[in-house]
């Protein structure tokens, strides 16, 4: 409850009309950030335990760790770069079915976007336009935005895309291989030992 | 080419090409597409449920005045106050440099109008509006002149000194040209008093064929009509001198210490007032501002398929 009266207090200095229209002293615009930056970092946890309830009530589900992109505004986003296999959660906050654009930065040159059904999404990457990445302070490995379209959302609830590097899911799949291989060889010379094995 | 995307076809990227303007290039989908001139590398037109509409659109910038605030003559522009030297805005660059990336979501086309102003252009599937994303700053002042830019799109419309906005919730206002609706206006600032603010929309219509041009926009912006047949939004401002209005500052933001750099989108539609498929133009810009306000909530982590599921 303090996140979220601390969310309506920024909002509510933001209606003041310097900071509507800008008529503000630098280190007050600078203020203004601060307070808006904290407040959301802040209601951002909230949202992500609102969101954890609305997912499955398994344990692995309630635990995801949601993270918000704040830096999109010039293509930055750490999750999505540094991370080969990633969900995106999208949250509808219209009371009716929408469909909505997903762009989001990364580094690798080839990916896969799948449903809640495993099904495989179209999706495209664009390149991220040389005077966003030649901006001297924009700290960023992503060349390239992942662009799909999120389909179909229902009326304030979530749909969740799993996008992943295809080079990952192509070793994903050789591990997978692999890993039913040695099964099928230790099925061969089935133990009761090798059940109790880690592996 | 640099980035290897043309011979990437996991991701759509098939159809992506990158070619220097020579030829008019022409972005879209089934429902509106866009044709750029190929010897400028410039908006020409836009074509909407078959209907081919000029549309030009090109940056420019006012300069602001640079007074000494003592009298009202000689006030700045600043935080309060815009006040622009010339009523004409000079260009930002007349030749653009482009390259286009088409794939099977988005067609987009990336222009570069010079070393502080630059723009994509981009029509989703199944979407009927164009998409303007522009980037402006940091604003050169090796030249000591505050520039206050702006995006400007003319038609061929006889939209009759009149032009409509939105200004702070409430409905859309008709606008007159050099008028007041409650006193005979002698406006001794040309530009400025033709101002108004845009909240989420400004536009122009042809009555007499039926067209309308209508921007929406991603935050507050200024706009105007200065022309028939013309809509213009600034962009971004960037001024030397405070304006005596109680800010005690110039509007000469900083970060990194260079100057700011302002990234937004335009969203345009243009085409028939009666729209298509029953489905009037109006309505089209009310659903899609709908969508800009209340835009879904992305969120990211790490998980598994279990999970998505």
């Amino acid at each position: 409850q303090a996140k979220i009266v601390g969310m309506m207090e920024a909002m509510g200095i933001m209606q003041h009309h310097d900071a509507i229209t800008g008529t503000e002293k630098q280190a007050v615009a600078d203020d203004y950030a601060r307070i808006l930056s904290e407040r959301m970092s802040g209601c951002g946890d909230v949202t992500r335990k609102a969101i954890n309830n609305l997912l499955s009530d398994s344990d692995e589900a309630s635990n995801l760790e949601l993270k918000s992109c704040l830096l999109l505004n010039i293509s930055l986003c750490e999750e999505t770069e540094s991370s080969e296999d990633f969900l995106v959660t999208i949250y509808n906050p219209i009371s009716h079915v929408v469909s909505q654009y997903v762009r989001l930065p990364v580094s690798g040159d080839s990916y896969t976007v799948t449903d809640y059904n495993d099904e495989e999404t179209p999706s495209q990457l664009v390149p991220i336009p040389d005077s966003i990445l030649n901006i001297a302070y924009r700290n960023s490995s992503a060349r390239n935005e992942i662009v799909f379209q999120a389909s179909n959302l229902p009326p304030l609830g979530l749909a969740t895309y799993r996008v992943t590097l295809a080079a990952n899911k192509l070793q994903g799949r050789l591990s997978r291989d692999l890993e039913e291989s040695e099964e099928s060889s230790e099925d061969d010379h089935s133990d009761d030992s090798f059940e109790e094995t880690d592996g | 080419n640099d980035r290897g995307l043309e011979e990437d076809n996991d991701n759509g990227g098939e159809e992506l090409e990158k070619v220097e303007a020579e030829g008019d290039i022409t972005i879209g989908n089934d429902l509106i597409s866009v044709s750029i001139d190929g010897s400028n590398g410039r908006v020409k037109s836009i074509t909407n449920n078959g209907l081919e509409i000029p549309v030009q659109q090109e940056f420019l910038y006012y300069e602001g005045v640079q007074g000494n605030n003592a009298e009202v003559l000689n006030r700045s522009s600043g935080a309060y106050i815009f006040r622009p030297i010339s009523s004409e805005p000079i260009s930002i660059s007349e030749t653009v440099s482009t390259s286009v990336h088409k794939g099977v979501l988005v067609e987009e086309v990336h222009q570069v109008f010079n070393d502080w102003v630059s723009q994509v252009i981009r029509v989703y599937k199944g979407e009927t509006h164009v998409e303007f994303e522009w980037l402006v700053g940091p604003i050169p002042i090796s030249d000591n002149v505050g520039k206050e830019p702006i995006t400007r799109f003319t038609t061929n419309f006889e939209s009759e000194e009149l032009f409509y906005t939105d200004s702070n919730g409430r409905e859309l206002l008709e606008r007159r040209r050099d008028y007041r609706p409650t006193w005979t206006a002698n406006l001794t600032e040309p530009v400025s008093g033709n101002y108004y603010p845009v909240t989420s929309k400004i536009l122009i219509r042809d009555q007499n064929q039926g067209l309308e041009l209508a921007v929406l926009n991603d935050r507050s912006q200024g706009g105007s009509s200065m022309k028939d047949g013309q809509v213009e939004i600034m962009v971004h401002r960037r001024l030397l001198s405070d304006d005596a209005k109680g800010v005690g500052e110039a509007l000469n933001e900083t970060a990194y210490g260079e100057g700011l750099l302002a990234r937004g989108r335009h969203f345009v539609f243009a085409g028939e007032i009666a729209g298509s498929n029953n489905v009037s133009l109006a309505a089209q810009e009310r659903l899609l501002a709908q969508r800009i306000l209340l835009a879904p909530w992305v969120f990211i982590s790490r998980g598994s398929a279990a999970q998505t599921r």
